[in-house]
């Protein structure tokens, strides 16, 4: 995070601006895959980790944002 | 109160209407997190992108956390066309238990500003994308060599939390 941004914001800036007319939900899948294929070293751990994001949704209807 | 209102069942291939006003609000704690401006141009950039017209405020403290999102509602209540989406983001440093820490060290529990928007009325059938950028504890992830046993869950609780299920 320290020189670019964070895994989860920057990923999903980045998949959203690809394909804004996509549905929400596929987008942030994708974005999950992203993250999970990134490898980061923790603060105090030498060796390298996987992150992975939590997706909860309620949504009723599909969700596309243009 | 009805909480659901009158509204015809929605069907899963029927989209959100969201040709209303869309509102996003982003917190971010930037104090002691180096990078986090990063995340904030870009966010704010997207959000302007997608038509959304943005609030920004940078290093809350935790009682401002509540007071910009009760604000936030405040100026959605107040809006004149109706809202048809609203996004929040709050990105801060996270305590042991999932709490944001603001830019004051003390705790905010994300669950209540989600629950306090979430029962704002104005926005009852609208969605709500709420994205936090904080840890949830201090464990770290699994290694790049061990199994990748945090992915390719879906969770699907019978009720909300805190709420019984029938």
């Amino acid at each position: 995070r320290d020189e670019t941004g964070s895994d989860f914001i920057q990923t999903l800036v980045e998949v959203f601006r690809a394909d804004p007319g996509r549905e929400v939900l596929e987008l942030l899948t994708e974005v999950n895959r992203r993250v999970c294929q990134l490898e980061v070293l923790g603060p105090d751990c030498p060796e390298r980790r996987k992150a992975c994001l939590e997706i909860r949704s309620s949504l009723r209807r599909r969700l596309c944002l243009q | 109160v009805e909480p659901w209102g009158p509204e015809p069942e929605p069907s899963p291939t029927v989209r959100y209407d969201l040709s209303g006003t869309r509102a996003a609000l982003l917190l971010s704690v930037i104090h002691g997190r180096p990078g986090a401006q990063h995340d904030v141009e870009a966010l704010g950039t997207l959000c302007q992108a997608l038509s959304f017209k943005t609030t920004l405020r940078t290093d809350p403290t935790a009682q401002a956390f509540q007071e910009e999102l009760a604000q936030f509602r405040e100026c959605l209540d107040a809006h004149r066309a109706p809202v048809s989406c609203a996004l929040v983001a709050l990105m801060a440093h996270g305590g042991p238990q999932g709490q944001l820490l603001g830019a004051d060290g003390r705790e905010v529990r994300p669950e209540a500003l989600v629950q306090e928007l979430s029962r704002f009325r104005a926005l009852c059938g609208c969605p709500k994308i709420f994205l936090l950028q904080a840890c949830r504890g201090g464990s770290s992830p699994f290694p790049t060599a061990g199994s990748s046993d945090q992915a390719d869950i879906l969770t699907v609780y019978a009720a909300a939390e805190g709420c019984v299920a029938y």
